[in-house]
C-alpha cells in the first residue's frame, strides 16, 4: 500500500 | 512551514504558559478541568511516541517534548500539588472522560492512514484532541461566568487548531499531493465546539473593558 503521508506536524 | 501553522505553535504554546502561571502563580485552579488536562496528556503522549524515531525537524521534537513536559505537569500540580489540589472539584469536574476516549480508540483503530499500531494510536490521539476540550467548556458552563486567565487560556487554545485549520488550506493550495483527511476533519470538528465560546469570549472583551466572559 502507499506510505502514509510524513508526520512533519505536530 | 508557514505562517499559520507557526502562529499556531505560537498560539498553543501561549495557552500553556498561561495555565501554568495561572495554577503556580496563582495557587489554584478553579475552573480549570482537570479532565480535560489528562486527555491533553493522553494526546500528546500517544501521538509524539515517534519522538524516538520520526525527526523531521529540531522544531517539531523540540515542542514534542515541551508538550509532553507541560500537559504532565500541569496534571501533577492539580492532582497532587498543595494548595492546587484543593482547589479541583471532582463534583464540578465530572465530564465521563471514558465516553470521550472509548469512541476515539475505536474510531483509531478502524479509520487510520495505515494498518500499524502507531499509525492507529496517531489516530485516536487527533480524534481524541478534537474533544478534549469538552470537560472544560462544560465546566466553564456550569460556572456561568469565566475567570480573566481562564478565558484567555481557552482562547488561545481554541485559535491554536483554528490556526491550523488555515495552514491545511495553505498547504492543500501550495502543495501537490498533501492530504490529510483525518486531520482535516478532526481540526474542524476541535474549531467547531470552540465557536460559541469565541461569539462569548469576544463579546466580552469587544468593549475594551475586561468584562467576564458570561456563559449561558
Amino acid at each position: 500500500g502507499n506510505k502514509p503521508p510524513a508526520k512533519d506536524e505536530l | 512551514m508557514n505562517i499559520f501553522r507557526f502562529l499556531g505553535d505560537m498560539s498553543h504554546i501561549l495557552s500553556f504558559v498561561i495555565l501554568l502561571l495561572k495554577i503556580t502563580q496563582g495557587k489554584s485552579a478553579a475552573g480549570i478541568s482537570l479532565r480535560t488536562q489528562e486527555l491533553y496528556m493522553i494526546v500528546f503522549c500517544s501521538r509524539y511516541l515517534d519522538l524516538f524515531w520520526n525527526f523531521s525537524s529540531l522544531y517539531n521534537s523540540f515542542l514534542k517534548v515541551v508538550f509532553i513536559a507541560c500537559s504532565s505537569a500541569i496534571v501533577y500540580i492539580i492532582r497532587f500539588k498543595s494548595p492546587q489540589k484543593d482547589t479541583w472539584n471532582p463534583e464540578l469536574d465530572n465530564f465521563p472522560i471514558q465516553y470521550l476516549i472509548g469512541p476515539c480508540a475505536v474510531a483509531g483503530l478502524l479509520i487510520n492512514q495505515d494498518w500499524t499500531p502507531f499509525e492507529m494510536i496517531w489516530a485516536f490521539s487527533i480524534y481524541l484532541e478534537a474533544v478534549a476540550i469538552l470537560p472544560q467548556l462544560f465546566l466553564l458552563q456550569k460556572q456561568g461566568e469565566v475567570e480573566n486567565l481562564t478565558s484567555h487560556y481557552v482562547a488561545a487554545l481554541g485559535a491554536y487548531r483554528g490556526l491550523y485549520l488555515m495552514n491545511w488550506v495553505y498547504r492543500y493550495f501550495t502543495e501537490d499531493d498533501y492530504l490529510q483527511r483525518i486531520v482535516w476533519f478532526a481540526g474542524t470538528v476541535q474549531t467547531g465546539l470552540y465557536i460559541d465560546f469565541f461569539y462569548h469570549y469576544y463579546q466580552s472583551k469587544r468593549g475594551g473593558l475586561s468584562r467576564p466572559v458570561k456563559l449561558p
